[in-house]
C-alpha cells in the first residue's frame, strides 16, 4: 500500500555533521533518498534531537527545488498551520520523545524515480556535567544506508584534555569503526559503518544502528577561567579546579504518601542508602518524611559521623509509604529546622545549606492552594537556602514545583519512573553534592559591556562550569578584565582574568573550525534560555516583557524556541510546522494522561 | 486477563481479573459518539490442567473498529490486518513501520508494540507478549493500553471504557491479610462496600519488555461491584 513508508524508498545517504566550537555545537543532519518504486511514495524524515537544542534551519530539496523552513512567531505560524489543517492536510510536529530528546518528523510525497534531500540544523550549548561536556546524537536510520556517517569536529581554544566517543549500539567487533583523533585544540570523531557492518546479521536487511552516539570531552584548565571575544561579543567560561570543598548542610524532604508505595518507595530508599554512603564527614544532614504528618528523623541536623550515618541507614530502611501529601507543612518545618541550626551555630559558619525535596504528587492535605504554598515557602526561605525539587513520575504539577524551586535558588528535575529511577536520584545528588564556591559574582567593565547573561550564581559545584556572555560596547577597548568574587571553604576568594582583545580575536579568527560569529549565537542562545527560565517565576507584567524579549531574539537569530515555530511549505501546498515542546503545560495537568489497560503476565 | 485502571485524581490504581473461557469475546471500549469499538478475544493455555482451579485467560486477538473512518483493524499475535473500505493491508509483528492516513497514525515497533492514534481521540497501545514457541503450556498474548482517554466521549462504555471518566472511591480499614505483603481493606465504590486487597501488577505500556510494577487495589470476583453490571454482560458474539 502507498501509505507504508519503508517500501520502495531507498535512503542512500545520511550524514550527521557536528562542529563544536567553545562548547557551542552546530549540527547538520542531511538525508538523501530516492523513490525506486513506479508510483509516487511518501518519504519520512525523522530525527531525534536533544531537548536543550534549538532548531535553526530545515530544508528539503525535491528534484532540484529547495523548500525552506521559515521561523515565525508562534501565533502567526499557527494561523498558517490552521489554514492548512482546515483544508484537510496533516501537519508534522516536533514531539517530546525521550528523557533527553524530542522528535522532529516531516513526511513528503515524491514522484516515482524522484530524489529528495532533507537537511536539519540545530544548535546547543554543551553543559559541563560531572567534569565532562556531553553531546548526544540519536542514531536510528529506518533502513540500511549506503553512505552513513557521523563526523564531529571539536575546537576548544583552551585545548582538549580528553575525548571519548561511545555508541550504545556498538559491540566489540565494531569499536574500530569509530575513528578518533585529538591534537591540542582540535578533536575529530568519525563513524562510517559500511552497509555490511550495519547489518544485524549476514544477509539481514535490518540495521543495528539504533541508539545513542555520545561524545564526551573536557578542556585543559591552566587558569580558573577563560575569556573569548569575537566581533563585539564575549564569553567567559569559569570552572576553577583544585578548590577545597564547602561543607554542606542538607535536609532531604521525602514524600511517603500512599502513591509512593511499591517500586517508587523502594527505589527512593535504594538511592538514599547510596547517597548516605557518599555524605562527607564534615557535612550535616537530616531527613523529614511527610505524608499528612511531618516525621523528622532527628529534631535537628546531625553531623555525618559514622554512627549517625549507620543510624540513618536503619531509619531509611524502615520507611513505609502511607497517607496523603502535605507539602506546605513539610517545607515550612524544614526551613524552621535549618533556621534553628544556623541560629544555634550548630552548622559551620562557612557552609552551604540545601533542601532536597522528593515528591510524586500534588498537595492533598494541609494547604492545597499551590500559589499560597509557593508564597509561604519563599517567605520562609528568604533566599538563604537552595531548594531542589525532584518530581518523581508524571502525577504532579511540574510547573508548581519548578516555580517554587526557581524562586528559591534551586531547580526542579524530573525523575522518570523506570528501572533506573534510583540511579537518576543518585546522579542528581552527585551534581549538587560538592559545592566548591558560594555566592559567585562575575564582574566585567561596567561602562564597556551590556546585555550580560546571568552573572550571579548561588553555587559553583565541582565538575560543572559557569558561563557568562555579553556584548562589548566600547570599541576602543584594548584589554578586557573579568573579576570573580566568591565565598570559598576557608575564606573569600577573588579570581581575575585579563585578555588582549585584538590578540584574542585574531587567534580565534585564524581557526578554520569556527562557523561565523559563534560567540554572538552562543550569547543569544544563553540569553533566550535564561529569559524563558525567568518567565516561569515572574509576575504577569514582567512575564510579558520577558517573553517579548525572548521572542525578538528567537526571531532575530532564527531559533525554534517555545515562543516560535518553523513553517515548511511542501510541494503539495501542505504547511508543516515545527514547534518546541515544553516540559510541562497546564493543559496536560488539567487532564492528566491516563493509561487504563488490560494485560496479563 | 488483568485489568488495571489508573485513577489520577486519587493517585492510585484499581485492578481486577476477568476469568472467562478461551474463545469468549469481550467488549473493552465502545464509544457511540466517535464510532470507536474495541473487542478482545480470550485465549488460554495450550493445555488445560484439570486441577479444578480457574483457568487464566489472556487477550489473544483484538478487533478495533472506527465507523467514522470506515476502518477495521484485527490484531492477533501473528499479524495486523487493516481494512479500509474494500482495501486490505496486512503487516506482521516483524515490521517496523509508521502508517499515516487521514485521521489515523499507526506505528508498529518490531516485536514490541503497536501504537494507534486517532486524531482528536485516544491513543491505543497494543503490546505483544512473546512466549517461547516450544513452551508446553503458554502461548503468545496481547496487552491493550489506552492513553489520553479523556479525549473519548462521555458516553464511552465497555469493560475498560467505563473507567475513562473519573471514578470515585474510598478505601479504609486497611488490615493485614493472609499474605503480609497483601493487606486487605474496605472500599466504597459506586455505593457498594467491597473487600479489596493491595497487590502489585505490571504495566507494560511504557516498557514492553520488563514492565513497571504498579500497586493497585484488587477487586475480587471478576470486578463485581466495581464494573457496571456483571462481567458476563460484556460478552459479545464476535470480534467486529
Amino acid at each position: 500500500t502507498n501509505d507504508v513508508i519503508f517500501s520502495g524508498i531507498d535512503i542512500y545517504s545520511m550524514k550527521i555533521d557536528s562542529k563544536v566550537t567553545s562548547r557551542f555545537a552546530h549540527n547538520v543532519i542531511t538525508s538523501r533518498a530516492v523513490n525506486r518504486a513506479s508510483v509516487s511514495k511518501e518519504v519520512l524524515f525523522e530525527v531525534e534531537l536533544p531537548k536543550t537544542a534549538f532548531i535553526t534551519n530545515f530544508s528539503m530539496t525535491i528534484d532540484g527545488i529547495t523548500y525552506l523552513g521559515n521561523i515565525k512567531e508562534k501565533e502567526a505560524a499557527k494561523k498558517q498551520y490552521e489554514k492548512a489543517v482546515s483544508r484537510g492536510h496533516t501537519a508534522g510536529l516536533v514531539k517530546a520523545s525521550g528523557r533527553k530528546t524530542e522528535k522532529f518528523t516531516v513526511s513528503v510525497n515524491i514522484a516515482a524515480a524522484s530524489k529528495v534531500t532533507f537537511e536539519l540544523t540545530y544548535e546547543e550549548l554543551l553543559k559541563r556535567h560531572l567534569g565532562k561536556y556531553e553531546m548526544l546524537i540519536k542514531v536510528k536510520p529506518k533502513q540500511l544506508v549506503k553512505e552513513f556517517q557521523i563526523e564531529a569536529n571539536i575546537f576548544e581554544p583552551q585545548g582538549i584534555s580528553e575525548l571519548e566517543a561511545l555508541g550504545s549500539f556498538i559491540n566489540n567487533d565494531l569499536t574500530q569503526t569509530i575513528e578518533k583523533s585529538l591534537s591540542g585544540k582540535k578533536g575529530h570523531v568519525s563513524f562510517k559503518p559500511t552497509i555490511d557492518q550495519q547489518r544485524t546479521c549476514e544477509n539481514c536487511s535490518t540495521s543495528f544502528l539504533d541508539g545513542d552516539f555520545t561524545l564526551k570531552y573536557d578542556v585543559k584548565r591552566d587558569s580558573p577561567g577563560n575569556l573569548q571575544i569575537i566581533s563585539g561579543y564575549f564569553v567567559h567560561f569559569f570552572a576553577p579546579a583544585n578548590l577545597p570543598r564547602v561543607p554542606k548542610n542538607v535536609i532531604f524532604v521525602i514524600d511517603i504518601s500512599h502513591s509512593m508505595l511499591g517500586q517508587k518507595m523502594e527505589q527512593t530508599k535504594e538511592a538514599l542508602l547510596k547517597i548516605l554512603d557518599d555524605v562527607k564527614e564534615n557535612d550535616h544532614f537530616n531527613f523529614i518524611l511527610f505524608n499528612n504528618r511531618i516525621i523528622p528523623w532527628k529534631e535537628y541536623l546531625v553531623k555525618a559521623t559514622l554512627d549517625n550515618l549507620k543510624e540513618a541507614q536503619k531509619f531509611v530502611q524502615s520507611i513505609k509509604a502511607t497517607g496523603s501529601t502535605n507539602i506546605n507543612d513539610a517545607l515550612i518545618r524544614t526551613v524552621e529546622m535549618m533556621n534553628e541550626a544556623h541560629k544555634e551555630k550548630v552548622l559551620p559558619e562557612r557552609s552551604s545549606s540545601t533542601v532536597i525535596m522528593l515528591t510524586d504528587g500534588n498537595p492533598t492535605s494541609g494547604e492545597l492552594n499551590q500559589g499560597k504554598i509557593q508564597e509561604n515557602v519563599k517567605n520562609a526561605i528568604q533566599g538563604r537556602y537552595s531548594l531542589y525539587n525532584l518530581a518523581f513520575g508524571y502525577d504532579m504539577d511540574y510547573n508548581f514545583l519548578e516555580k517554587m524551586a526557581l524562586e528559591n535558588n534551586g531547580l526542579t528535575r524530573r525523575i522518570y519512573e523506570d528501572s533506573d529511577s534510583a540511579l537518576q536520584l543518585q546522579s542528581f545528588y552527585d551534581e549538587v553534592a560538592n559545592p566548591m564556591l558560594r555566592a559567585v559574582q562575575l564582574h566585567y567593565p561596567i561602562n564597556a559591556t551590556s546585555e550580560l547573561t546571568q552573572n550571579n550564581f548561588n553555587h559553583y559545584y565541582d565538575g560543572s562550569e559557569i558561563v557568562v556572555a555579553g556584548r562589548i560596547i566600547d570599541n576602543d577597548l584594548n584589554s578586557f578584565t573579568a573579576d570573580v568574587k566568591a565565598q570559598g571553604a576557608n575564606n573569600d576568594v577573588t579570581f581575575t582574568e585579563q585578555v588582549d582583545i585584538e590578540e584574542t580575536a585574531k587567534a580565534l579568527h585564524d581557526q578554520e573550525y569556527i562557523f561565523g560569529d559563534y560567540i554572538e549565537r552562543l550569547w543569544a542562545y544563553l540569553t533566550i534560555q535564561q529569559l524563558l527560565e525567568k518567565r516561569i517565576s515572574a509576575q504577569e507584567e514582567k512575564r510579558k516583557n520577558l517573553a517579548a524579549e525572548a521572542l525578538e531574539l528567537s526571531l532575530k537569530y532564527k531559533f525554534v524556541t517555545p515562543l516560535t515555530s518553523m513553517v515548511v511549505t511542501k510541494p503539495e501546498d501542505k504547511a508543516t510546522i515545527a514547534d518546541k515542546p515544553v516540559e510541562d503545560t497546564s493543559i496536560q495537568y488539567s487532564y492528566p494522561s491516563r493509561a487504563n489497560s488490560v494485560d496479563g503476565d | 486477563p488483568h485489568f488495571l485502571i489508573d485513577v489520577p485524581q486519587k493517585k492510585d490504581h484499581l485492578c481486577f481479573n476477568i476469568n472467562l473461557d478461551p474463545g469468549v469475546v469481550l467488549n473493552l471500549v465502545n464509544d457511540p459518539d466517535t464510532g470507536i469499538t474495541v473487542n478482545g478475544q480470550l485465549v488460554g493455555k495450550k493445555k488445560v490442567s484439570n486441577n479444578g482451579q480457574t483457568q487464566k485467560t489472556y487477550i489473544g486477538k483484538l478487533g478495533i473498529v472506527n465507523t467514522q473512518l470506515d476502518l477495521k483493524i484485527e490484531i492477533t499475535t501473528e499479524k495486523i490486518t487493516l481494512q479500509n473500505g474494500r482495501k486490505t493491508a496486512t503487516f506482521t509483528w516483524l515490521d517496523t513501520i509508521t502508517l499515516q492516513k487521514e485521521g489515523l497514525t499507526m506505528e508498529i515497533n518490531r516485536e514490541k508494540n503497536l501504537v494507534l492514534s486517532f486524531r482528536d481521540g485516544a491513543t491505543f497501545i497494543v503490546v505483544l507478549h512473546r512466549v517461547w514457541k516450544k513452551h508446553p503450556l503458554h502461548q503468545d498474548f496481547l496487552g491493550f493500553y489506552t492513553l489520553d482517554s479523556h479525549k473519548v466521549s462521555e458516553h464511552t462504555h465497555g469493560l475498560l471504557g467505563q473507567f475513562f471518566q473519573h471514578i470515585d472511591f474510598e478505601v479504609f480499614d486497611i488490615r493485614p491479610g493472609s499474605d503480609p505483603e497483601k493487606p486487605h481493606a474496605t472500599m466504597i465504590v459506586k455505593n457498594n462496600k467491597l473487600t479489596v486487597t493491595r497487590v502489585s501488577e505490571k504495566d507494560y505500556g511504557k516498557d514492553p519488555s520488563h514492565g513497571t510494577i504498579i500497586p493497585c487495589w484488587f477487586i475480587h470476583n471478576n470486578g463485581t461491584g466495581l464494573i457496571d453490571g456483571a462481567h458476563t454482560d460484556y460478552i459479545v458474539s464476535n470480534l467486529f
